[in-house]
């Protein structure tokens, strides 16, 4: 199946937060988000990558808009406790950029392409999350201009852009 | 926004490859990536979470049809020595489950519903990745069949089913 590049879209508008140390045992994730989802915070992007088998915890990231930042931050400290957690890290000089197609699940080549496109321009990979429609990375927000700039030059899609930008 | 939820897609063709311990510079995922799509592999789920502060270390796990799993890992191991990550997990005892609908980005209410869904069911969630339409977990293949009845019944999607189902 042929991949079908869309655009690029970039979001300046998030901050991130990162539940470090998150014991991998049923219901941690549901307790961590029934949390934040009573702030009525709006979450964007959760990643959660596999335990250490050593350690059994793990990580649990989302981004949100950083005007929500504080009060997810506040519902989740009171509560770290009885949650178990080890601690919390925000970050609100993260940048998100998104290459948006069709198709793309099947092809390690464009994910491959977009990598190598940010390595070229020096910018470090943060986090990523993949679907068919859609592969995101997050990095810091001061490289995301050069970020899109090089993306569109790689994809061919200078003169097409469809970047959604969120300021 | 109202999220409308339209049903759960289930997965139980692929293998879970993690490459664990990559140095969080610029280069290396483009590395890793450029490897995978050589040996034409289709790769589905991408997944990294930042990197801890006191190793600059992360893990970057995907799935890929089982079919294909042997060779990646070898054509990984090839260059281990050259990308600099400290090992390879490989594991093809996952499930894969996705809620799919729209406009859920901004709901963590639906996040935090599909997990409770899961807990209440005794199933872990080993891997998370989110999209506007699609939130993904990754459990074990053997507690897919119970995820998805519990996800339905949740979600009142009993009798809608549009699950997607490959074996
Ligand atoms: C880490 C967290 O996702 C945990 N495994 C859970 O199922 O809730
Ligand atoms: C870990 C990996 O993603 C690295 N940060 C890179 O940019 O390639």
């Amino acid at each position: 199946e042929e991949p079908l590049i869309a655009g690029v879209a970039t979001d300046l508008s998030e901050a991130k937060i990162t539940v470090v140390g998150v014991p991998d045992i049923p219901g941690k994730a549901a307790q961590i988000f029934t949390l934040v989802a009573k702030t009525g915070a709006n979450i964007d992007m959760i990643v959660q990558n596999v335990s250490a088998a050593s350690t059994g915890l793990t990580d649990i990231s989302f981004t949100l808009p950083k005007s929500e930042g504080q009060q997810v931050l506040t519902a989740l400290r009171a509560e770290q406790s009885e949650t178990g957690f080890l601690g919390l890290q925000y970050d609100d000089q993260i940048g998100k950029l998104a290459l948006v197609g069709a198709g793309m699940r099947t092809n390690a080549g464009v994910s491959a392409k977009l990598f190598t496109a940010l390595f070229e321009a020096g910018i470090n990979i943060e986090m990523i999350s993949t679907s068919e429609i859609r592969i995101s990375v997050v990095t810091r927000a001061d490289t995301i201009n050069d970020a899109l700039r090089v993306v569109h030059t790689a994809f061919g899609l200078d003169g097409t852009e469809e970047a959604v930008v969120h300021a």
